[in-house]
């Protein structure tokens, strides 16, 4: 088959042996809603620029995924979001870092790509650009979930537990840092 | 992690992704995703790829970009060059997946982790999706 869109919801945020009937049935009606988003605008004779932004803004606004409302916290208890988007026809990109107060981190790094003469901003200045764009800016809580809450809470407590049982300096694994099984997307 | 790569009417490709990163991150740590070649990258002669995974391993392998370059230089197909790069990933010691479009509509979705979930819409509006181990 010749496809025209194709998009992926994460990395390891469930393990098949946590997933429920019920939750396979919510992610493959949001993934589906997604394509069904992107599919619309190239059928019509949209951009693919058009469809790939418009398709990741649905899965932003979806809590289920770890990127927009639902994203996982850092350890200081914040959701700090990352997008990037490249257009293959000129090879422009947008992206942006660390922002907490833009709702569709997406169409931010689109502005970037778009509406500066640059490629990348990070925090509280890509913030700022993204709300000169015209962008819609939300408060930080926008993005809490209570779930994604409770994952931080616990592995705070994890770590916790090991820190005060042993005085062993833990060793990166290998190349990177510390893995984790449950690094949630 | 979230992405998309589309190819439009045109024949312009394009690739998007979006994330919160890692859990309990600190220093104010970035993975792959907003980083052009490595989480994401777009290229009309080639392919469109968005990326999702451990993101230390995907920006020291290049990953998105290396996936072009294999396809331009070695003439290699998006199937091949996508196995090749998660191959490179996993052989260092990360793990993660990544999406792939060609210029001819041509997909790859290779992975080397569990909890891939992933969606295609061909030319025809068939939509499939799976979530894969």
């Amino acid at each position: 088959s010749s496809y025209v869109l194709v998009v992926h919801g994460g990395a390891g945020t469930i393990l098949k042996k946590n997933m429920t009937p019920e939750k396979e049935a919510a992610y493959k009606a949001a993934l589906t809603k997604a394509l069904q988003t992107g599919y619309k605008i190239l059928n019509s004779g949209g951009s693919s620029l058009d469809a790939v932004e418009a398709t990741v803004r649905v899965l932003e606004d979806d809590s289920l995924f770890n990127a927009g409302k639902g994203a996982v916290f850092t350890h200081e208890g914040r959701n700090e979001l990352d997008a990037a988007i490249m257009d293959g026809k000129t090879r422009s990109a947008g992206a942006v870092a660390g922002v907490t107060t833009v709702r569709n981190p997406i169409s931010a790094a689109r502005a970037v790509m778009e509406k500066s003469e640059h490629v990348m901003m990070v925090g509280p200045g890509a913030d700022k650009f993204a709300k000169e764009a015209g962008l819609e800016i939300v408060d930080p809580s926008y993005f809490r979930t209570e779930s994604r809450w409770r994952d931080l809470q616990r592995i705070l407590r994890e770590d916790s537990i090991k820190a005060a049982h042993s005085n062993a300096t833990v060793q990166p694994e290998k190349l990177g840092i510390k893995n984790r099984d449950y690094k949630f997307g | 992690t979230v992405g998309a790569v589309a190819l439009d009417k045109n024949g312009n490709l394009a690739a998007a992704t979006s994330t919160g990163g890692m859990t309990d991150k600190k220093f104010g740590r970035i993975g792959d995703s907003p980083i052009i070649g490595a989480g994401t990258y777009a290229n009309n002669n080639t392919v469109a790829v968005s990326c999702t995974g451990w993101g230390e391993f995907f920006i020291r392998n290049v990953v998105a970009y290396d996936l072009s370059a294999m396809m331009e230089y070695k003439g290699l197909s998006v199937q091949q060059a996508g196995k090749n790069v998660i191959k490179k990933v996993g052989d260092m010691g990360g793990d993660g997946g990544l999406i792939a479009l060609d210029k001819k509509g041509n997909m790859a979705m290779p992975f080397n982790t569990e909890g891939m979930y992933r969606g295609a819409v061909t030319k025809d509006g068939k939509i499939e999706i799976g979530i894969y181990k």
